[in-house]
């Protein structure tokens, strides 16, 4: 009856290690396909405009948003070698990661929030390895957790 | 969040998961009660 | 013997979950692998980038901060403080050790 016990701890603990490894592995199956999207499209939207934007317009990756109020005062102190920064706000702020801002821009085609299409369905399993597939199927269909 | 001595929430870019992200927006929406 | 049928029952499924695991741990790893050659790949790369339009569409009327900075980056963020006259001074400390780090101020028209 202790074995018992034993195992079925044993059990549990291993269950929970593997949702929270499943879940790391979504998400990490949306950046793929958030990053391949992404790609895409830029290559599109140069290929039609026969020309890359201009350098100023464009934010690389990786980055982060910090977003505030219009009204906030912010004062941002910057050392010499541009490699430390001190920003004081007067209002809350929100920090997003390019993760974040990919997904709002609908690169991950929907499926982190279930509003994924059948059509961009097709087109996120063609984002991935085959071995993958039944993962982005069960988050399409939210039934991953 | 791993939080330094001084009370501070931290974060690294392309290193820690967006999770800590989402503890440092709560932190702050709550003006750090 | 319901017990010793029960141990055998779990030890089985300790064995099942066991293989899931390592199926897990397989493709996260090779998840982070495929995630890491395309961000150094030098082609993939130059297209990995969003426009000042796409930052301004996701958010509704703020105040745009773009900070883009070589990863391992730290940012700090200390529990907001109160003043004498009780208002509150939010901060954020960015510290890089590899490369200058870039801010652009993208402000709503």
């Amino acid at each position: 009856a202790q074995e018992c016990q034993n195992l079925e701890v044993e059990k549990q603990k291993r269950l929970k290690r593997i949702r929270q490894k499943r879940t790391q592995l979504e998400e990490l199956i949306l950046q793929q396909i958030a990053f391949k999207n992404l790609v895409q499209r830029n290559k599109v939207s140069e290929t039609s405009s026969l020309a890359p934007p201009p350098s100023g317009s464009v934010i690389q990756l990786p980055f982060i948003i910090l977003n505030t109020d219009v009204r906030t005062v912010i004062d941002c102190s910057i050392s010499s070698d541009k490699c430390e920064y001190l920003f004081n706000f007067d209002n809350t702020f929100e920090i997003h990661d390019d993760i974040e801002i990919l997904k709002r821009m609908g690169m991950s085609l929907g499926l982190e929030s279930g509003k994924c299409t059948a059509d961009n369905l097709i087109v996120a399993k063609s984002l991935i390895p085959r071995s993958l597939e039944t993962y982005v199927i069960d988050i399409a269909r939210g039934t991953s957790q | 969040s791993c939080l330094t001595p001084n009370s501070a929430y931290t974060y690294k870019i392309n290193g820690s998961p967006s999770k800590e992200l989402t503890d440092i927006n709560r932190m702050i929406r709550q003006g750090g009660v | 013997a319901e017990v010793l049928e029960q141990v055998e029952v779990l030890t089985a499924q300790l064995c099942e979950l066991e293989e899931q695991e390592k199926e897990l741990d397989s493709q996260k790893a090779w998840l982070e692998q495929s995630i890491k050659h395309m961000n150094d790949d030098p082609i993939a790369s130059r297209y990995m980038y969003v426009t000042h339009e796409d930052i301004c569409d996701a958010f509704s009327g703020d105040t745009l901060l773009a900070v883009v900075a070589p990863s391992g980056t730290q940012l700090e963020v200390p529990v907001p403080e109160t003043g004498q006259r009780g208002q509150k001074r939010y901060q954020v400390n960015l510290r890089s050790t590899s490369a200058p780090i870039q801010v652009m101020l993208i402000n709503k028209e």
